[in-house]
C-alpha cells in the first residue's frame, strides 16, 4: 500500500489542477522558502481529514484552506492508493464555500460517502489523527516540548 | 485499559531503545512518572547521547532534542506500521552528520514503507530515490518543477 | 505614555518596512488592532512575500514566518541599537537564498555593532570575517577546537 | 563597545576554565550537535542576567547550570567589555551552591557590587532582558507563535 497520486485543486497555493505522481520508495520534496512545500503535506491531511483545517495553518477554518489566488470558491484533494499487486483506492474531499459557510463532501473511489466511512477504511491500514505516521514543521520539537502528560497520552490514543 | 497500555508501552519502549542507540550511539529508554497507575503520571525520556551521563530533557540541545523525538517517532512506527510516511524538515536541527544518519535510516525503512520527505538539507536530498522540485510561478502560485531520479 | 509608545511604534513600523522589503523582496509594515488605543489590542503584521497578495500570517510558511520575524528585530535594533548581538540558528527555517542575504545583511550591520552568530549553514559561516569551531571531548565537555580567520 | 573576551569556568558543559577572545565585527560560532555553541551564549546571558535560569534550559534553577561533570558546586562566567579606545570593564557572575541553596554573587571589574548596579551599568548602553539583542534557539519563532497582544509587549518595554 502507498500513495500512487495526488490530485490538488485550488487548494491554498495551487491555484488550478495539478497532479503529482508518487512512487514506493524514499521521494524527497525541495523547494525555496513559501514555494508550496508543506501545502502538498497539508493537503494529504486535508483529504484524509487527519487534522483540522487551523492545525493546516488557516485562522479561519476550512474557508482558508481554498486558493485566494481566484474566486472560484471551491477547493478538492485527491488521494488515489495502490498496493503491490495494482488494485487502487481513492479517498477525495471537496470543499464549496456557500452563503451558509463552507461545505466538505467526501468521496471513495469518486462515489459519495460519509466521513466515518473514510475513516473506517482507513483505520484497516494504521492511517488515523493518532497514527504519528506524518510529522508536520514543528511537531518535532513538539515532542520534547509538550508536558510529560501529553507526551504519555500519545501512547493512550496508540494502545 | 491498564493491561493494554502496558503492553504497547513496554513494546515502544523496546523499539526505543534499540533506535536511540542507532540514531544518537548513546543509550536511552521511555519512563513513566508513575509505573504502578500510569494514567495518573506522564511519560518522559530518559537517554543520554553518546558517552554523556545523567543527562536532563530539559538540558539537550536542539539537536539532541530532535534525536531523542525521532526516536520516539520511529519507536512507534516500528509498533504500528503505517503504508505511507509524510515528514515535514524534521531534519531542521540536525548537524551534517545527524543529517546523514537519519537519511540512512529512513532509506532502510522505505524498503518496506513510502517515504515522503521534506528537506532543505543537502544529505537529505542526496540519499532519496527521487526528488520532486516545487517552486512559485507569478504571484506565489505553486508549480512543480520536475521529478528527478537519482541514478543508480 | 501612549505618546511615547506611539512615537516608538512609527520608528519601528519605518524600519520594519524598509528591512522587510530588503529582506524579502515583498512589502510589508507593522499594524496595530486598536490605532486609538493602542493598549487594549495587539501588534501584528500586514505583510506579502515577494509578489504575493493577501497573504495571512498564519498562512505563510516556516521560512516566510522566519524572514517576518527577523525584519522585526532588525527594525528594533535600528531604533535601539546594541553594542553587541547574539543570534542563536536564526537561519533555520530559510533556504539557501535566503541564508546567504541574511548574511549578507548581518555582514553590513556588523561594521556597526559586534555579531556572534551561532550556524550551521554553510552560506552564513561562508560570510562570516571569523569562525569559532566548538566540540566535545570525551563525556561530552565542551572544547573551542580553534578560530579560523576567513583570508581577505 | 563591545564583547572583548569571555571566562567560562564549570557552567553547563564547561567543566574547567576556558577563555574565549572575541573581536569586533562578525563571529561565526559552528560545531556538532550538542557541543556546546547554545551554552556560550547562555553564558552571557547569565553572567548579564538578562534571562532567568529556567529560560537557560535548566528545570531546577541555577543549581542546574552548574556544570554535572565534577562536584565542584560552583560556576563563574566572567563578561569582559571594550571600546575603541582601549578602555575595558568586566562583569562577573559567580554562583556557589551551597546548604541553603545557590547564592549568587555579582562583580564590576572584579570588585563585588549588586545586581542593580550591574543593569543600570548596561541599560546605558542599551542592553536589558528586553532589549532584544540576543535570540535564543527557537526565539525567532516565537515572534510570529505569539499573540498579537504579546507581541506588542514587546514595543510597550522599548518604549
Ligand atoms: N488559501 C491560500 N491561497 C493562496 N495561497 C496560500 C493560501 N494559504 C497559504 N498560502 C500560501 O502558501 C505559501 C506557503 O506555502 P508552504 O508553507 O507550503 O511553503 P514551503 O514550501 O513549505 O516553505 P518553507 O520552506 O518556508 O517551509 C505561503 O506563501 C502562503 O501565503
Ligand atoms: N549543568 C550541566 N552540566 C554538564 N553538561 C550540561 C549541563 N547543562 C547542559 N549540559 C549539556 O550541554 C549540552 C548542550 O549544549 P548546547 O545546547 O550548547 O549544544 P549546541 O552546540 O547548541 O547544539 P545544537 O546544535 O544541537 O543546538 C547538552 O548535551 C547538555 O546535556
Ligand atoms: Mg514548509
Ligand atoms: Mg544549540
Amino acid at each position: 500500500m502507498y500513495i500512487k497520486e495526488l490530485e490538488i485543486d485550488n487548494f491554498k497555493s495551487f491555484a488550478s489542477k495539478v497532479n503529482i505522481p508518487l512512487m514506493q520508495g524514499f521521494t524527497a520534496v525541495s523547494g525555496p522558502n513559501g514555494s508550496g512545500k508543506s501545502n502538498i503535506i497539508d493537503s494529504i491531511l486535508f483529504a484524509l481529514s487527519l487534522r483540522t483545517a487551523r492545525s493546516l495553518r488557516s485562522e479561519q477554518g476550512v474557508a482558508d484552506l481554498i486558493s485566494n489566488h481566484n474566486k472560484r470558491n471551491e477547493a478538492s484533494v485527491k488521494v488515489v492508493f495502490a498496493n503491490d499487486n495494482g488494485e487502487e483506492f481513492s479517498i477525495r474531499r471537496y470543499v464549496k464555500k456557500g452563503k451558509n459557510g463552507v461545505q466538505s463532501n467526501y468521496y471513495y473511489n469518486d462515489k459519495p460517502c460519509s466521513l466515518t466511512q473514510i475513516h473506517l477504511e482507513l483505520e484497516k491500514y494504521n492511517i488515523s489523527p493518532n497514527s504519528y505516521n506524518v510529522m508536520m514543521q514543528g511537531d518535532v520539537t513538539e515532542i520534547t516540548r509538550c508536558s510529560a502528560i501529553e507526551r504519555r497520552k500519545i501512547i493512550d490514543e496508540i494502545a | 485499559k491498564k493491561e493494554t497500555f502496558l503492553e504497547a508501552y513496554h513494546a515502544i519502549n523496546n523499539n526505543f531503545k534499540e533506535v536511540f542507540e542507532q540514531i544518537s550511539q548513546g543509550s536511552g529508554s521511555l519512563s513513566l512518572e508513575n509505573e504502578e497507575d500510569p494514567f495518573s503520571g506522564g511519560l518522559t525520556f530518559v537517554a543520554n547521547i553518546r558517552d554523556k551521563r545523567n543527562q536532563k530533557l530539559a538540558g539537550m540541545s536542539g539537536g539532541e532534542k530532535s534525536l531523542t523525538a525521532l526516536a520516539f517517532v520511529f519507536a512507534i512506527q516500528k509498533y504500528l506500521p503505517a503504508p505511507f510516511y509524510a515528514f515535514d524538515e524534521v531534519d531542521m536541527h540536525l548537524d551534517g552528520p545527524n543529517v546523514e544518519k537519519l537519511a540512512q535510516i529512513i532509506t532502510n525503512q522505505s524498503k518496506t514503507a513510502q517515504f515522503i520527505v521534506v528537506s532543505l538539507r543537502k544529505p537529505m536530498l542526496d540519499n532519496a530515490d527521487r526528488m520532486i522540485g516545487v517552486t512559485q510561478k507569478d504571484k506565489g502560485v505553486t508549480k512543480i518543477s520536475g521529478i528527478k531520479i537519482k541514478d543508480e
